[in-house]
Order: C-alpha cells, then sequence, then structure tokens
C-alpha cells in the first residue's frame, strides 16, 4: 500500500 | 498533503493558467511550443488513468480535471482555433517530440515499480514530463524574444517540480519507508533541465531587462 502512498500525487 | 506539495501544485496550476490567459485573452500563441503541450497532454492523459477507479479526496480528483481539460484545450486551441492557430510558429517549433515518446515508453517497460498496465503507464508519464518541456526550450532559444507571459509559464512549470522535490524530502524524512528513486530522479532531471533557463530568467528579472537566452 506504499506505493498508493505517491498515487495521491498529481 | 504538505505545504510544499501544495506549494507545488499552485505553481503548476498557475502556470496553466497564465498560458490559458495569454492564448485566450490575446488569441495568440506565439513562442509557445505546440510540441510540449501535446507531450503535456500524453503525460496527464496516462497519469490519470486511475481517475475513474480510485478517489483520494476532492482535491486530488478536480485537479486532475483541471490539468487535463486544459492541457488538452490548449492543444485544441493551438491546432483548431482559427485566430490561434496562425500565431503559431511551425517552422521553428520543429523539435521531433516523437523521439521522446518512444524512449521513455521503452524506459518505462524496463525500470518500474510495478508491471501493471497503469503502473508502466504512469512511469511513463513520469519520464515524458521529465523531458516534455525540451520542445518549448529549443523555442525559446530560436525566437529569443521571450513575451512575459511565455517567460512566466516556463519558469512556473520549473518551479511546481523544484516544490515537488522539497515535498519528496519532506515525505521521506516524515513518513518510513517512503522511498521512490524512479520518481526522484525523474523529477530532479526535470528540475535540471530548467536550471539555464531559471539563470538567465533571474538575470533579465534582476538587470531588469528583456530576457534574452544565449543562441
Amino acid at each position: 500500500c506504499l506505493q498508493e502512498s505517491l498515487k495521491d500525487e498529481l | 498533503m504538505n505545504i510544499f506539495r501544495l506549494a507545488g501544485d499552485m505553481t503548476h496550476l498557475a502556470s496553466v493558467l497564465v498560458l490559458l490567459l495569454k492564448i485566450h485573452t490575446i488569441k495568440s500563441c506565439a513562442g509557445v511550443s505546440l510540441k510540449t503541450q501535446e507531450l503535456y497532454a500524453i503525460v496527464f492523459a496516462t497519469r490519470y488513468l486511475d481517475i475513474f477507479t480510485s478517489f483520494y479526496s476532492i482535491y486530488n480528483t478536480l485537479m486532475k480535471l483541471i490539468f487535463l481539460g486544459s492541457s488538452f484545450s490548449i492543444v485544441w486551441y493551438m491546432r483548431y482555433h482559427k485566430t490561434v492557430r496562425r500565431t503559431y510558429d511551425r517552422e521553428q517549433d520543429t523539435f521531433r517530440h516523437w523521439f521522446l515518446v518512444l524512449p521513455c515508453l521503452l524506459l518505462a517497460l524496463l525500470i518500474h515499480e510495478k508491471f501493471t498496465f497503469l503502473e508502466v503507464l504512469w512511469t511513463f508519464s513520469l519520464y515524458l514530463e521529465a523531458v516534455a518541456i525540451l520542445p518549448q526550450l529549443v523555442l525559446l532559444q530560436r525566437t529569443r524574444n521571450i513575451d512575459n507571459l511565455t517567460g512566466q509559464y516556463v519558469f512556473l512549470l520549473g518551479g511546481y517540480r523544484g516544490f515537488y522535490i522539497l515535498n519528496w524530502i519532506y515525505r521521506y524524512l516524515t513518513e518510513p519507508h517512503f522511498v521512490h528513486w524512479i520518481t526522484w530522479i525523474a523529477g530532479l532531471v526535470q528540475t535540471l533541465l530548467y536550471a539555464d533557463f531559471f539563470y538567465y530568467y533571474f538575470q533579465s528579472w534582476k538587470n531588469n531587462k528583456k530576457l534574452q537566452l544565449p543562441a
């Protein structure tokens, strides 16, 4: 789920 | 969300609004590279594919829609608007930008964090964004006379990724395991590409003379 943390960036 | 990322997003938003303002009000896109705008439309289209599948916040979705809408409408204006398209200097804007797309796609197929369709395209958009400004910088070198709005557009566009680098440093320091080399290196390369533009932009601003890039 850490990878997802980057996906909340534009 | 941290102040650096918010500043980065606002700077990015400002760059797009400056460009739309220029094109919409004076009905001119002189000095603007259509190639860079097309690359940015591809960057947003491949980065925001998850807009329909994952929802993070109203802000996130709203900004994605703004960036998608503005980049495609700028391309539309420059290609099809009867007045604007005449001000596009296609003889000068000759950077073969498709030569940027293919290597970025190949690189994304080789270096990514997960080998899934969305992840590879997302990584492709990172690499492509890092080099998307090149046709615009080449055009500025050629046309030399940079009008204020185009200069501000490039300056803000370069500044936003600089804020993002501060955001990544902040998140690395505050969030455990927040390590994303691919994003960091692509973002750093992107910001470094603006380095000489920034230098001449500050020189012209300091000496209060018109921005001139060396040939």
